[in-house]
């Protein structure tokens, strides 16, 4: 119901939008305006959801997912778990221009990244650090465990899949339903 | 996460995602975001549209790649991104999720699954009628 060009995104990321039309209006196109809405995001930390110093996983690291898509030559770049480079769309853009991968992930992605000239550099802020020692000190509640022991609904890990203790012939019986969540 | 479309005015698509995923993930665990046709997806010759939301749960139904193919068969946005989220309703009803959509002529048009504490979606879009970046709400369905 507009004409074009067209810039959308998820959430009321304000200057994401901004980075992204100020983009295509200096003459860039479609796939640099993503990249550009995109990495304003991860230099905000947009809502913390984006970004270096937020949602820390369970040892306490913030890592990073994002990919970048061209729709006329369907070329893709993407990265995940990317770990210590704060510029994730910006490794993705180069995993599409300088390889004919589509997705890498974890350590070796960030190699990828220092290889491309990316820094090094720590993705935690005293903010993700609060946010995981709360967690800590909430018996690590919530978590993305189930079917293991300890129940994870009460306790932190490190947890085993009850079939492990038996074999081992534990005295430990699993009791009742311990999912504890959807 | 951040999931962004956009259409060029020559009708070039582009679509990307970033995200520091899920709080408290087990270490090594990957959301939807940086996977082709979860996170996002576009394609100059139907759209191009992006997802937000429960990534373990999302990247099970192709999302973005599916509103694609909605627009593809002619679906308007809106219809496209509805499609979507019913698809995933039926399986997991309690899913945290939005989808948005985008096609060549730039309609656009979003779609999120209603939640007690979520019921409406926020999204931003910027085209040649608006002179700034405008925030736009949809009721979940």
């Amino acid at each position: 119901s507009s004409p074009l060009p067209l810039v959308l995104h998820t959430w009321p990321f304000k200057n994401a939008t901004e980075a992204a039309w100020r983009t295509l209006a200096s003459g860039g196109s479609a796939l640099d305006a993503v990249e550009a809405g995109c990495a304003q995001c991860e230099r905000e930390q947009c809502d913390g959801t984006v970004g270096f110093g937020g949602s820390p996983d369970e040892s306490g690291e913030t890592t990073l997912d994002a990919m970048i898509m061209d729709g006329t030559t369907m070329d893709v770049g993407a990265v995940g778990d990317l770990r210590r480079v704060k510029n994730a769309v910006g490794v993705a853009r180069k995993v599409l221009e300088h390889t004919t991968h589509t997705l890498l992930v974890g350590e070796s992605a960030t190699k990828f990244a220092e290889s491309m000239g990316f820094v090094n550099e720590d993705l935690s802020t005293d903010a993700s650090r609060a946010l995981h020692s709360d967690w800590l000190a909430q018996s690590c509640q919530p978590n993305c465990w189930r079917n293991v022991t300890p129940d994870p609904s009460k306790y932190c890990g490190p947890y085993k899949p009850p079939s492990i203790l038996k074999q081992d012939g534990s005295a430990y019986k699993e009791t009742g339903d311990n999912y504890g969540h959807d | 996460t951040i999931g962004m479309v956009v259409i060029h005015k020559t009708g070039h698509t582009a679509a990307g995602t970033s995200t520091n995923g899920l709080k408290f993930k087990i270490p090594g665990r990957v959301g939807d975001s940086p996977i082709p046709g979860a996170g996002a997806y576009a394609d100059d010759a139907a759209g191009a549209a992006a997802a937000t939301g429960d990534g373990d749960i999302m990247m099970r139904f192709l999302p973005s790649y599916q509103a694609v193919e909605y627009m593809r068969r002619g679906e308007s946005p809106t219809v496209a991104c509805q499609k979507v989220i019913s698809r995933i309703q039926k399986y997991f009803p309690k899913f945290f999720g939005a989808v948005i959509c985008a096609n060549v002529t730039g309609s656009y048009g979003a779609a999120c699954n209603k939640l007690p504490a979520f019921t409406q979606f926020r999204f931003m879009v910027s085209n040649s009628l608006t002179n700034q970046p405008k925030e736009e709400r949809v009721n979940c369905i």
